[in-house]
């Protein structure tokens, strides 16, 4: 089972 | 501009990949308790994709922030993003080849009612299994769902941790589901070599999982009953003891009152310093951007019961923080 992770970086 | 959580991923992400200096919880007592588990023979971390923080509220053309390197997929874990570009990604989920989303809400802000109702729809279509779990270790999903194998797989969610017990002593706290943060190892490193005739939940689970620590909004929410979201992460915790000490979780919210009625649960006494000092920020808050305000329109405006906003109230007042002329409360 593949698992991508979306978030959020300080830019 | 609105601003996104970026540390809860951090926190994910180290647990995930289980690295060697990621928790330092226990500081010099470690006993590098985590160096048994690791990522189960199948399983794969295919991509972490970043979006920027902070971002406009309202995207024109969402679709244009969707980043170009997803990689294929099975499972996406989004983790408080902008809720357009998660929406669009949702939408082109069968060239990745996704079958399920899991959305935690550590803060019952990082998606809007309605982007919610909008990604069920869109995932009912394509057939994708979706979760919004509040806070992440309430994730519970069906053992048979492609959400349940992912709990299972990648050993995050609602705690799940296997106790030895000989002689009502804990020899052994094995974790098959963590809290996604990571807390539960610790938890369950210090609930071994502890008898079940003390104190733990308080003395260990507690302990531990709070000075983690556990990230968890404080926030009363209508949809938790009313409850904080780290409320329920730390009962989801004292859940690990409910097989051997069965009163520890009580959902119930309503109890039989001596007058017969059915009233809310009494808030654990533990719990009260921490309601009071919450109210007590709240009140300073109301202050600061109205000057003075009756008690009774504070009542309405602060999430908290009658007793503890009066305490809040008589402990500013007793630090001389706040002044109080009749019903009405200013600033000193």
């Amino acid at each position: 089972m593949k698992l991508a992770i979306l978030r959020s970086v300080r830019s | 501009l609105d601003t996104f959580d970026t540390l809860f991923a951090d926190r994910v992400i180290g647990n995930l990949l289980n690295r060697v200096d990621f928790c330092t919880a226990c500081g010099s007592e470690c006993i590098r308790c985590r160096k048994v588990y690791g990522m189960e023979p199948g399983t794969e971390l295919a991509g972490i994709v970043s979006l920027p923080s902070p971002m406009p509220h309202l995207l024109e053309r969402p679709v244009e922030h969707v980043p170009p390197d997803i990689p294929e997929h099975d499972v996406l874990l989004a983790i408080a993003v902008h809720e357009q570009v998660l929406l669009e990604i949702l939408k082109q989920a069968p060239s990745f080849g996704l079958r399920a989303v899991v959305v935690p809400l550590e803060t019952p802000d990082w998606i809007s009612e309605s982007a919610r109702a909008q990604a069920h729809i869109i995932c009912e279509d394509l057939g994708i299994e979706i979760a919004f779990p509040k806070p992440f270790c309430s994730f519970r999903p069906p053992a048979n769902s492609v959400l349940g194998e992912f709990r299972r797989l990648f050993h995050i969610g609602m705690p799940d941790v296997s106790l030895e017990v000989r002689d009502r002593t804990i020899t052994s706290a094995k974790v098959s589901v963590s809290a996604a943060c990571g807390a539960t190892y610790c938890v369950a490193r210090w609930l071994e070599g502890r008898s079940l005739s003390e104190n733990i939940e308080l003395e260990v689970i507690s302990r531990w999982w709070h000075s983690y620590p556990c990230t968890a909004s404080m926030e009363r929410d209508p949809e938790l009953g009313g409850e904080t979201p780290l409320h329920v992460a730390g009962q989801a915790h004292l859940g690990i003891l409910s097989p051997w000490k069965s009163h520890v979780v009580d959902e119930d919210p309503l109890v039989l009152s001596p007058l017969g009625t059915m009233v809310q649960r009494p808030i654990p006494p533990e719990e009260n310093r921490r309601n009071i000092e919450g109210a007590m920020r709240a009140v300073l808050a109301t202050l600061e951007t109205r000057g003075s305000i009756s008690l009774e329109d504070l009542r309405g405006s602060v999430a908290f019961s009658p007793a503890i906003l009066n305490m809040a109230l008589l402990t500013l007042k007793h630090q001389g923080l706040t002044r109080t002329d009749g019903m009405v409360i200013s600033r000193p």
